[in-house]
C-alpha cells in the first residue's frame, strides 16, 4: 500500500527525468508515517528518511518504474541492509554441550520458542535437553516438561529450593547423551536490577555459546529501550521475533536492529513446536512497508 | 544514536517525539498536535507549560472519567478474560480473585486454556494462592465444555464470582475468535445476560497492532471493557488514546507487576501524567 500511496505523491512527476529534493519530501512523510504504523522507533525513522533522502535526491528516474516505486526501492533496500543481508545461523559449540540461553521480558515467548528450538536442532541431527531455570512462575517448570515431553527429550526442571543456576550447572553435569542445552529463563524487565544480575551470573556460570533474546513481533516503541537494556547488562547474540503469523508489521525487528546490531535469526509462526522459521529480511522488510 | 539530544528543536517536534514514542500513533499524534496549534492563542503557544496543559486536558477529555467499576451483580458475576498470547489474562485472573477474596466473596475459576502446555496448573497455583475452587478438564477438551460445567458448579455452589480463563489467541485466526464466540453462546444459554464482563487483556508494551486486536475481539465478541498490563514498566502503552477514541471502551484495571496485589483501577490522570513524562 505504501507503494501506492507514493504513486498518488507523484503522479505530478510525469515527465520529470530526477527525483528532486521537493518532490522527495512529500514521499518521505508517507514513508515516515508507513513505517511508524508498523512500530518502527522514531529516532530510527529519522535515521533511516535522512539515509533515502540522501540516496535518491539526484538519482535518475529508471525507465523501468515510477518515481514512486523507485523510492519504495530505495526504501525496501535501506531496510534490508539494515536488517542484515540473510539468514544468520547462531553460533555452536565446538566441543559439546552447546548451551543456549533465551532471556526477554514476560510473556514474549520464551518456553514455547524454547521447544521449538529443540525440535529445530533435532532435525539438524542434534540431541538436546531442555532446562527450566524459571523458578517464579506457577508451574513454568511443568510447561517446559509437557513440551519436552512432547518431544520425547529430557527437562532438568529446579529441585525444591534450587537456584536457576544451580538448576542449570546440574543440567550441564547430569546432561549424559545431549551434546545441546536450551535454558529458559524468567521473563524480566530490562529495569529489574536484581533479575537483571540473576541473568549476568547465568552468563558467568555457563559461558552460553548464544544468548537469544525472545521478542514479541507486535511490540511498539519501546523495543529499542527492552533491547538496549538486555543487551547492555547481560550481551545478546541474536534475537527471536515471536508471534509473527499474524497481522503485527513488526517494525520492532527494524529498531532492534538499529539499536543493538544483533540478527535476527528465527522468527515464530505460531503456538505449535513445529512454528519456527529461519529469519528472511527482505520478507519482513515488504511487510513493514505494507 | 539513541542518546544524542539535538540542538534548537521546537515544543512540536519534541512533543511528537513524546507521543509517538509512548505509542500514540503517527497519525493522532498529527491530529492532537494540530489541534492544539489551532486551538490555542499565538500567546498561549508561547509558553511550553500552557502547550503541555492543554495537551493534559486534551488527552484526558479522550480517556474520559475514571473506570466504572466492575459488574459483581449476579449469581454468579461472570468475567470472560481474553487477548492475544501472552498478554497477563492467567495471571490478572489470580490477581482479580486475590481482591474478590479480600472483599469477602466466594470465587471460582474456570480453566477453559485447555490447549497451552501447563494451562491449567498454571491457574491451579493461583487458585490455591487465592482460596478458589477450580474447574478443569483434561487438554484438548472443548472450552465450552469446562465453561458450561463451571458455570453449574457456581450455581451449585453459590459461587459470588466465575472468572473464566481463556487461551491466548491472534485476533487473526477466525476459528479461535470462533471458539471465543460459542463459550459466549454457551453462557448466554445458561443465564440471559451472562457474562457479565467481557475483558480484552492488553500488554502495555504493545505497538499500534493493540488498536487492531481491540477493534477485532470488540466487532467479533462486544467486550465490556479492557485491561492492560505491564505497566510497572517503561511502556506507556499510548495507543490506549487511539483505542478508547475510537471504540469508547473502558478501562477497567491495569497490572503493574506479577504479584498478587499488583493490579488497580485505572486512573486516567495518573495514567496520562505518567504518559507526559
Ligand atoms: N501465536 C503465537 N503464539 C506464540 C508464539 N510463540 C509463543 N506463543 C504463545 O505466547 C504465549 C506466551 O508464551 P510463553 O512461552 O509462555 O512465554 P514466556 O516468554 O515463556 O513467558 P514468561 O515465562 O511468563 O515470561 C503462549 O500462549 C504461547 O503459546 C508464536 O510464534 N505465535
Ligand atoms: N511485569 C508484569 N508482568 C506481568 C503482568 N501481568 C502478567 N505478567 C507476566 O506476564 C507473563 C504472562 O502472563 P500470563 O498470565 O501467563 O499471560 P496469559 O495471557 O495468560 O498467557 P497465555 O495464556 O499463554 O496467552 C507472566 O510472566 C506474568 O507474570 C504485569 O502487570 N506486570
Ligand atoms: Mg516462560
Ligand atoms: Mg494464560
Amino acid at each position: 500500500i505504501l507503494t501506492n500511496k507514493l504513486q498518488t505523491v507523484f503522479k505530478q512527476l510525469r515527465g520529470y527525468g530526477r527525483l528532486t529534493e521537493a518532490n522527495i519530501q512529500e514521499a518521505l512523510r508517507e514513508i515516515k508515517l508507513a513505517l511508524l504504523d508498523a512500530d518502527v522507533n522514531y529516532k530510527v525513522v529519522k535515521l533511516l528518511l535522512q539515509r533515502v533522502q540522501e540516496k535518491a535526491v539526484g538519482q535518475e528516474v529508471l525507465a523501468s518504474l515510477s518515481p514512486g516505486q523507485q523510492v519504495v526501492k530505495i526504501v525496501h533496500q535501506e531496510l534490508v541492509e539494515l536488517l542484515g543481508q540473510s539468514y544468520r545461523k547462531p553460533r555452536l559449540a565446538s566441543h559439546p554441550p552447546t548451551i543456549f540461553m533465551l532471556v526477554g521480558l514476560q510473556g514474549s515467548g520464551k518456553t514455547t520458542t524454547a521447544g521449538k528450538l529443540a525440535r529445530h536442532y533435532m532435525s539438524e541431527g542434534y540431541r538436546p535437553g531442555l532446562v527450566a531455570a524459571d523458578p517464579y512462575r506457577p508451574a513454568a517448570a511443568k510447561q517446559l516438561e509437557v513440551l519436552a515431553q512432547e518431544l520425547g527429550i529430557p527437562c532438568y526442571s529446579p529441585l525444591e529450593g534450587e537456584s536457576p543456576k544451580d538448576t542449570c550447572l546440574r543440567a550441564v553435569r547430569e546432561a549424559e547423551l545431549q551434546n545441546f542445552l536450551i535454558i529458559d529463563t524468567a521473563g524480566r524487565l530490562h529495569i529489574n536490577q536484581e533479575l537483571m544480575e540473576e541473568l549476568q551470573g547465568l552468563k558467568k556460570a555457563l559461558s552460553p555459546h548464544q544468548i537469544m533474546l525472545v521478542v514479541d513481533a507486535m511490540m511498539g516503541q519501546e523495543a529499542v529501550r527492552v533491547a538496549e537494556g538486555f543487551h547492555n547488562q547481560v550481551g545478546i547474540d541474536g534475537v527471536v521475533l515471536t508471534k509473527q503469523e499474524g497481522d503485527a508489521r513488526g517494525g520492532a525487528a527494524i529498531s532492534i536492529r538499529a539499536a543493538i546490531g544483533r540478527p535476527i535469526q528465527f522468527i515464530g509462526v505460531g503456538e505449535r513446536l513445529d512454528a519456527l522459521e529461519p529469519f528472511h529480511p527482505e520478507r519482513i522488510a515488504s511487510r513493514i512497508l505494507g | 544514536i539513541f542518546s544524542r539530544k539535538e540542538a534548537g528543536r521546537d515544543i512540536w517536534e519534541e512533543l511528537e517525539e513524546l507521543l509517538i514514542s509512548a505509542d500514540l500513533g503517527a497519525k493522532i499524534t498529527e491530529r492532537l498536535l494540530e489541534k492544539l496549534r489551532r486551538q490555542l492563542s499565538s500567546r498561549e503557544l508561547q509558553s511550553p507549560d500552557r502547550v503541555m496543559s492543554a495537551l493534559r486536558e486534551e488527552l484526558l477529555d479522550v480517556l474520559g472519567p475514571s473506570s466504572k467499576g466492575l459488574c459483581v451483580d449476579g449469581s454468579p458475576a461472570v468475567f470472560l478474560m481474553l487477548g492475544v498470547n501472552g498478554t497477563g489474562k492467567t495471571t490478572t485472573i489470580g490477581k482479580l480473585a486475590w481482591k474478590f477474596r479480600q472483599e469477602g466473596r466466594r470465587v471460582l475459576l474456570a480453566a477453559a486454556d485447555t490447549f497451552r502446555a501447563a494451562a491449567s496448573e498454571q491457574l491451579e497455583v493461583w487458585g490455591r494462592r487465592v482460596g478458589a475452587d477450580i474447574i478443569k478438564h483434561q487438554p484438548g477438551a472443548d472450552p465450552s465444555a469446562v465453561v458450561y460445567d463451571a458455570v453449574s458448579a457456581a450455581v451449585a455452589r453459590g459461587a459470588d464470582i466465575l472468572l473464566v480463563d481463556t487461551a491466548g489467541r491472534l485476533h487473526t485466526k477466525s476459528n479461535l475468535i470462533e471458539e471465543l464466540k460459542k463459550i459466549k453462546r454457551v453462557l448466554g444459554k445458561v443465564k440471559p445476560g451472562l457474562p457479565q464482563e467481557t475483558l480484552l487483556v492488553l500488554d502495555a508494551y504493545t505497538g499500534q497492532n493493540a488498536i487492531y486486536q481491540a477493534r477485532e475481539f470488540h466487532q467479533q465478541l462486544e467486550l465490556s471493557g479492557l485491561v492492560i498490563t505491564k505497566l510497572d514498566a517503561t511502556a506507556k502503552a499510548g495507543a490506549l488514546i487511539g483505542i478508547v477514541e475510537e471504540m469508547g471502551l473502558p478501562i477497567k484495571l491495569i497490572g503493574v507487576g506479577e504479584g498478587i496485589e499488583d493490579l488497580q483501577e485505572f486512573n486516567p490522570s495518573a495514567f496520562v501524567k505518567a504518559l507526559l513524562e
